[in-house]
């Protein structure tokens, strides 16, 4: 029915219906109360829409984050259909966030929203981008670490995408690994 | 059943599409 709705407004229907959720760090409330969801989206207009009517993420605080999931998945870790998962995970220099931080997240939501990684899709739950004073970070959460054949692909699919170089490598860790250590001390399960 | 997929291109097209 929504399809049928979206092709009769001239509008180009997505796989999915995703939510953006905004995170800003407010250190007087709880995580959970820092974290709102800001809409929820079904056709590639609507997504961009959206993206022309928001900040881009090189120019939010220190602290900030967008999220893009898959309708009915929360952005956090202990989400059912996340904790099981892990990310692949772009930390960037300094300097990148005004050479590519802006081009690389984009890059990450239509690969997302154009479901452009063949038969493992499925596999994506969504992506992060947190704005952080020592160094921001892109990751692309999935919701199985132990698919291997999925995550590399999803993996070497994100990375062409991306621009990266051959010689440049991203790690893929699982979110039950980063959750009992601290940040870059999470072992790394896979590399593309 | 079929996925609806987009290329890069056609995504970026349907920004600048009135």
């Amino acid at each position: 029915q929504e399809l049928l709705l979206a092709e009769s407004l001239g509008k180009h229907p997505l796989q999915n219906r995703w939510a953006l959720w905004f995170f800003k760090n407010d250190k007087s409330k709880v995580w959970q109360a820092n974290l709102r969801l800001v809409t929820k989206f079904s056709t590639v207009e609507d997504f961009w829409a959206l993206y022309s009517h928001i900040q881009l993420a090189s120019k939010l605080t220190s602290g900030c984050d967008y999220s893009l999931f898959k309708d009915g998945i929360e952005p956090m870790w202990e989400d059912s259909q996340n904790k099981r998962g892990g990310r692949w995970l772009i930390t960037l220099a300094k300097q990148q966030r005004h050479t590519e931080l802006d081009r690389f997240w984009l890059e990450t939501l239509l690969c997302l929203i154009g479901e452009m990684f063949d038969d493992y899709s499925d596999e994506v739950c969504g992506a992060v981008i947190n704005i952080r004073a020592k160094g921001d970070k892109i990751a692309l959460w999935t919701r199985d670490a132990e698919n291997q054949e999925g995550v590399t692909h999803i993996g070497r699919v994100y990375k062409e995408h991306l621009g990266l170089s051959q010689k440049v490598t991203i790690g893929y860790q699982a979110h039950a690994d980063t959750a009992t250590k601290s940040g870059s001390l999470a072992k790394t399960k896979f590399v593309v | 059943g079929t996925r609806i997929i987009y290329d890069r291109k056609f995504l970026l097209e349907c920004k600048n599409s009135p």
